[in-house]
């Protein structure tokens, strides 16, 4: 049995894919949900806090409805990560 | 403010760009103008000095395009990504590329402002990236301020001459006489924080300080620091006061003799009106608080010492007012700057203290800092 961190269902599909677009343009997520899933939402996690530590939002890894809110704000199209 | 990897900058001060083509939202010459003066933002603060060409390569090539445009960074349509910029190097480095399918504006709040998107975009063609001070130009969501107005934050200013160092032809003790301070983004844990307004707002719980408002949220205890003008581009920055009328499920936000009204986080037509349209005699040309007393059913408003109580069901100020408010709130120290009642407690601030009184006995419970909200 494996136990890892499941993100709770997000409102809609297309919300999950905002959120993963913007994860793969601006911090990097890289496309592995398919190959490995479980590390593929760990991956999805550590993005998502590090989105949220970003926007100074609180860091919970979760997806939450501000979350999604600053996702869907008009922005500048270079990433957040220096790097 | 952070910038790119190994502070990647241009080797010399004297740098060229190019406009290669125009979005047909504007006249050429208001994106030329809009191109200018987002430049100048940075020449302002640097040693950095652009010269135009018309032709040929220049260090940052500015243009417009749609969707896949060559770079290997499609736009996404309307809204979304606005633009991008590409760090300081040779070839691509340093163009900026604007999204066509964006509505470019100059002068009003609708759309995208372009000399705002521009200036942004200049940052990382000269080598900032994006910076988690919600205040500052680098930082990535757009939001609208009124470019006549324009000051490059200090975030910004501090960003930039980290790369290269401050203008030579400005000396720090005469600082230009046509530029106000640089603004600078509050910090919810100074101790002597001074706050604009506080209200409730549907459980949540909104504090206004400058340009910005905190957003509290019950469930949590990290605040959000946003921009006022993110939300709502019309609502002034600096406020007076806010309160939350339960009973007509309004948040009412005041600046001098004017009112604004917000259901939600939309603002309701028909705003700004006057303070008299609140109820309040004509000889009151601003207030400094404002709370809604779930106890007595009346919204008091300050005015520094002292306050009114108006009854929103009968729409009249009643009688006996103004009074004093260390009066009906023994032990108040100081003008109320914020006031808001919340939990069963009314807390009336004044400077960087926040007295708790009982809303039902008005009795004083302790005195705290004006950031109590924040989490610190």
């Amino acid at each position: 049995a494996h136990c890892a961190p499941l993100l709770p269902p997000l409102s809609s599909t297309q919300d999950q894919k905002v959120v993963e677009t913007y994860l793969m343009k601006f911090y990097d997520l890289k496309n592995e949900t398919d190959s490995d899933p479980h590390r593929g939402v760990h991956q999805m996690t550590l993005k998502l806090k590090e989105m949220q530590q970003f926007f100074g939002l609180e860091v919970t890894g979760v997806m939450d409805s501000n979350t999604l809110e600053v996702m869907k704000k008009p922005r500048c199209g270079v990433p957040d990560l220096a790097e | 403010y952070t910038t790119f990897p190994g502070n990647t900058k241009w080797k010399t001060n004297k740098l060229t760009y190019r406009i290669v083509n125009y979005t047909p939202d504007l006249p050429q010459s208001e994106v030329d103008r809009a191109i200018e003066n987002a430049l100048q933002v940075w020449a302002r603060v640097t040693p950095l000095r652009f010269t135009r060409l018309y032709s040929g390569t220049a260090d940052i090539m500015i243009s417009f395009g749609r969707g896949d445009h060559g770079d290997g960074y499609p736009f996404d349509g309307p809204d979304g990504t606005l633009a991008h910029a590409f760090a300081p190097s040779v070839g691509i480095g340093g163009d900026a590329h604007f999204d066509e399918d964006e509505t470019f504006t100059s002068r009003s709040s609708s759309g995208y402002n372009l000399f705002l998107v521009a200036a942004h975009e200049f940052g990382h063609a000269l080598g900032l990236s994006h910076s988690t001070d919600p205040g500052a130009l680098m930082y990535p969501v757009y939001s609208y301020t009124d470019p006549e107005r324009f000051s490059l934050p200090l975030d910004d200013i501090r960003g930039i001459q980290s790369l290269y160092g401050p203008n030579p032809d400005v000396t720090p003790e005469k600082p230009d006489p046509e530029k106000p301070t640089p603004p600078t983004t509050p910090n919810a844990c100074d101790p002597n924080l001074v706050i604009d307004g506080i209200t409730t707002l549907r459980g949540e719980m909104m504090v206004f300080k400058n340009r910005f408002f905190w957003r509290v949220y019950p469930q949590s205890n990290q605040p959000e620091l946003t921009l006022i003008k993110s939300f709502w581009p019309d609502i002034p920055d600096n406020i007076d006061a806010a309160y939350e009328s339960i009973k007509a499920d309004r948040v009412f936000i005041f600046k001098g003799e004017k009112v604004w009204a917000l259901s939600g986080y939309d603002v309701v037509s028909g705003y700004p009106k006057t303070l008299s349209s609140m109820g309040l005699p004509a000889t009151v040309k601003r207030i400094t608080a404002a709370l809604y007393d779930e106890v007595s059913g009346k919204t008091l408003f300050f005015d520094n010492k002292y306050y009114y109580s108006y009854d929103e069901t009968k729409r009249q100020m009643d009688k006996g007012y103004p009074k004093l408010v260390e009066k009906s709130f023994v032990g108040m120290q100081g003008g109320v700057t914020a006031a808001l009642q919340y939990r069963g407690f009314t807390y009336l601030f004044s400077g960087s203290n926040m007295h708790e009184f009982s809303s039902r006995s008005k009795k004083l419970h302790r005195v705290l800092r004006s950031n109590y909200f924040l989490g610190c």
